[in-house]
């Protein structure tokens, strides 16, 4: 991963 | 987003509604864990902190803002309202926060995707909502009689857990390049946590008896 850590779950 | 997922999500929402329901509707929150509710408002909170300024979509945002609403409500009824703060079995709910907030705070010092606040937080929430039925579960365990909604609240809880492996599944037989290590053991840690009450929740429910669980 890179940049900011993405979370799309809830 | 797949069909797992919005499943497992719409299970989450309802197995919450179901406790407020309950709680509005007898005035009553007997065999209900005030630190499982409380751990879980932490978990939002930590987990849901970026809602302001890391907005991925509508569906998202609108379903932090209802976790965090509706379990406020929850924590609010068992601690303030006048009747049914009297129905808190605080007697048999004695398991220290401090048993499962340490540890998941250590771990997520040590093992999270990146060092920063706002990651570290969100590391402790996944950590910590892998553990936090654990009162709820010795509070059953102690009380014995489980009243049906309490019971439906926690196999519901337990079947959101399943739907999101299933949406893992799902996710890594379609998306290219998704892994997501942390949650996935975190997830399976807690949804094994469900199994024993699972197996004498399906049993009640087969032999059409009032769930009983063991001592």
């Amino acid at each position: 991963a890179s940049g900011q850590e993405t979370h799309d779950e809830l | 987003m797949n069909l797992f997922r919005f499943a497992g999500d719409i299970l989450h929402l309802l197995s919450i509604l179901v406790l407020l329901l309950k709680i509005h509707a007898t005035k009553s929150c007997a065999g209900i864990s005030l630190k499982t509710q409380e751990l879980y408002l932490a978990v939002f909170i930590t987990r849901y902190l970026d809602l302001f300024w890391n907005f991925h979509s509508l569906y998202n945002s609108v379903f932090k803002v209802v976790y965090i609403g509706t379990t406020s409500m929850i924590v609010w009824y068992m601690r303030r309202h006048r009747n049914v703060k009297l129905t808190y079995d605080r007697d048999h709910d004695t398991f220290r926060y401090l048993f499962l907030v340490a540890p998941c705070a250590v771990l997520s010092l040590l093992i999270n995707a990146r060092y920063n606040l706002f990651e570290i937080l969100w590391t402790f929430s996944i950590y910590l909502e892998a553990v936090a039925i654990l009162p709820q579960l010795v509070l059953l365990q102690r009380t014995k009689n489980v009243d049906n909604l309490t019971g439906n609240y926690v196999f519901l809880l337990g079947l959101y857990r399943a739907f999101y492996i299933l949406n893992w599944v799902y996710r890594f037989a379609t998306e290219p390049g998704y892994s997501a290590w942390l949650v996935w053991i975190s997830g399976l840690i807690q949804t094994g946590l469900y199994l024993d009450f699972f197996y004498y929740y399906v049993q009640a429910w087969k032999q059409s008896k009032k769930l009983q669980l063991p001592s």
